[in-house]
C-alpha cells in the first residue's frame, strides 16, 4: 500500500538517481499507466510534485491547536500513544473560506455573534468517514468567569445552491439551537456540530455554508465578559472534523468489524461516547498543566 | 570419528583470558546477521519541511545482514526459508539466498499542511520497521 513517501513524490526527484525508469507520478496521468498507484494518491502527487504549486499557509492560531492535538495523539518520535481509544486515525482543521458577519450588540442579552460562514471540504476523501465534527472559537486571552455563563447557538446550514438544471425544489436548510457553557480559563470554545455536519458530508456535500448566532446572558457585575465577546466577535470560528480514513495505507488501531462486534454503539450511546471522551481529554489536559 | 580424533590431537589452545561466552557468542550471534539498523531523517533534509509540520525526525529503520543457513526460530522464519536455502546450496545458484527483510511495521502519525491551507492530522500504517526476518 502506498506510503507517505509515495504519496509526497519526492521533490527532490530531480536529483534522485533514477534514471532508468520514470517515476510513476512522471508518466502520463490517464489510469492505465499508473502502475500500482491508486487514481486519488497521483492526483495528490501531481498535485504535490508540481513545481511551485501554490500552498495557502494556515494562520498561526489553528496551527497552534493542531499542534497540541498532535503532541496530545502522538509521542516525539511520531508514533500514535496506544492509550488513545478513539476510532478516528484523521482530524482535518478548516478555516473559513468566506465570512460575513454582523456584529450586533443587544443591550439586555449581549448578542456575542452573528456571522456568514463558507467551508470548503474538499480534501475530506471518499474514504474518510466523519464521526464528529466541532465548530472551534480561539480566544486571544484565556478569560476567566466569576460563573459560566450559559449560551444558545442558533445555526442555520443552507446546502449549497445547485447550478444544474436537474435539482429539484429549493436548497434546503437545517436549524439548529445548541445550548453550551463557556468553560473557565480556556482558550477555545468547541460548538458539537456533528449531527448538523454528518448528513451533509455522508451526501458528498463539500461545501458548506453556515448561518450562526450565539448570544450568552450577559453579566452586568462582570466587565470581563464584555473583553470576552469583543475578542470572540473579531474572529471567526475553524470548523474540525474527526475522521476515519479507511483507505490501505491509513492506520487502523483495531479491526472495525471486532471492534462494532464488542462495543455495539447506538448513535447516541456514541455521542456519550465521544462526550466522554472528550470530558477525558478536558480532564488530562487539566491534569497534565497543573502537574506542569 | 577419526576427524574427532584429529582435533582432539590438534585443539586450538584457547587463550586463559577468552571467557567461554565472548567464545560461544561468536556462534550464536555472528557480526553482520541480518538485523534492524537505525537510520534518522529530518523532513527538511527531503525539502518536505513546508508541508509536514510534525514529526521533526523519523526514523523509519531498515533491515541489513547475512541470513544464516538454518534460520529457525530466531527470525521466525517459515520452514519455506530453509527449503529456498536448500534449493540455492543443493539444486539452482540462480535462485536467490533468504533475504534479510522487515516483519512488523509501526504506524506513524503526520500533521500537514495541505495545498488548500486546512490542517490535517493523520495516522499512517507500516511506516516504521520493528522486526526483522529472512525471507
Amino acid at each position: 500500500s502506498p506510503t507517505l513517501e509515495d504519496e509526497a513524490g519526492t521533490l527532490t526527484s530531480g536529483e534522485a538517481s533514477v534514471e532508468a525508469e520514470p517515476l510513476p507520478w512522471e508518466q502520463p496521468l490517464d489510469r492505465e499507466n499508473s502502475p500500482g498507484l491508486p487514481p486519488p494518491l497521483l492526483k495528490v502527487l501531481t498535485n504535490r510534485h508540481l513545481p511551485g504549486a501554490p500552498r495557502l499557509q494556515p494562520d498561526s492560531r489553528s496551527l497552534r491547536y493542531m499542534k497540541r492535538l498532535y503532541k496530545a495523539y502522538a509521542t516525539k518520535e511520531g508514533i500514535p500513544k496506544s492509550d488513545r481509544s478513539h476510532l478516528y486515525n484523521t482530524v482535518r482543521l478548516f478555516t473559513p473560506c468566506a465570512q460575513h458577519q454582523q456584529p450586533s450588540w443587544g443591550q439586555v442579552t449581549g448578542v456575542l455573534q452573528s456571522m456568514d460562514l463558507l467551508f470548503n471540504l474538499d480534501r475530506i476523501t471518499d474514504h474518510e468517514y466523519l464521526l464528529k465534527s466541532v465548530l472551534l472559537y480561539s480566544l486571544k486571552n484565556p478569560v476567566s468567569f466569576s460563573s459560566t455563563p450559559k449560551c444558545m447557538c442558533h445555526l442555520v446550514v443552507k446546502e449549497p445552491e445547485c447550478s444544474s438544471p436537474f435539482c429539484f425544489g429549493s436548497p434546503r436548510s437545517f436549524t439548529f439551537n445548541l445550548q453550551f457553557e463557556l468553560r473557565k480559563n480556556h482558550k477555545w470554545i468547541e460548538i458539537d456540530v456533528t449531527t448538523l455536519l454528518q448528513p451533509l458530508v455522508a451526501s458528498n456535500k463539500r461545501n458548506i455554508h453556515i448561518a450562526l448566532n450565539f448570544t450568552c446572558l450577559k453579566n452586568q457585575q462582570n466587565p470581563v465578559q464584555d473583553e470576552l465577546f469583543d475578542m470572540a466577535r473579531l474572529m471567526a470560528p475553524s470548523l474540525l472534523v474527526y475522521l476515519n480514513d479507511t483507505s490501505a495505507q491509513a492506520y487502523h488501531r483495531w479491526n472495525s468489524l471486532r471492534y462494532k462486534r464488542r462495543h455495539q454503539l447506538s448513535p447516541d450511546q456514541r455521542d456519550l461516547f465521544f462526550y466522554h471522551k472528550e470530558e477525558e481529554l478536558t480532564q488530562d489536559r487539566k491534569f497534565s498543566r497543573r502537574r506542569r | 570419528d577419526e576427524e574427532i580424533g584429529d582435533s582432539k590431537a590438534k585443539s586450538p589452545t584457547m587463550p586463559v583470558s577468552y571467557n567461554l561466552s565472548e567464545y560461544l557468542k561468536q556462534f550464536l550471534f555472528p557480526e553482520n546477521e541480518c538485523q534492524l539498523h537505525d537510520f534518522k531523517l529530518s523532513f527538511s533534509q527531503l525539502k518536505w519541511d513546508n508541508w509536514i509540520v510534525a514529526p521533526h525526525r523519523y526514523n523509519p529503520r531498515y533491515c541489513k545482514g547475512d541470513c544464516p543457513r538454518l534460520v529457525g526460530h530466531r527470525y521466525g522464519s517459515p520452514v519455506h526459508t530453509m527449503v529456498q536455502n536448500i534449493i540455492y546450496e543443493k539444486l539452482d545458484s540462480s535462485i536467490p539466498r533468504p533475504s534479510c527483510v522487515p516483519a512488523k511495521y509501526s504506524p506513524l502519525s503526520v500533521l500537514t499542511i495541505e495545498l488548500d491551507g486546512s490542517i490535517a492530522y493523520k495516522e499512517y500504517e507500516d511506516m516504521i520497521a520493528t522486526k526483522c526476518t529472512c525471507q
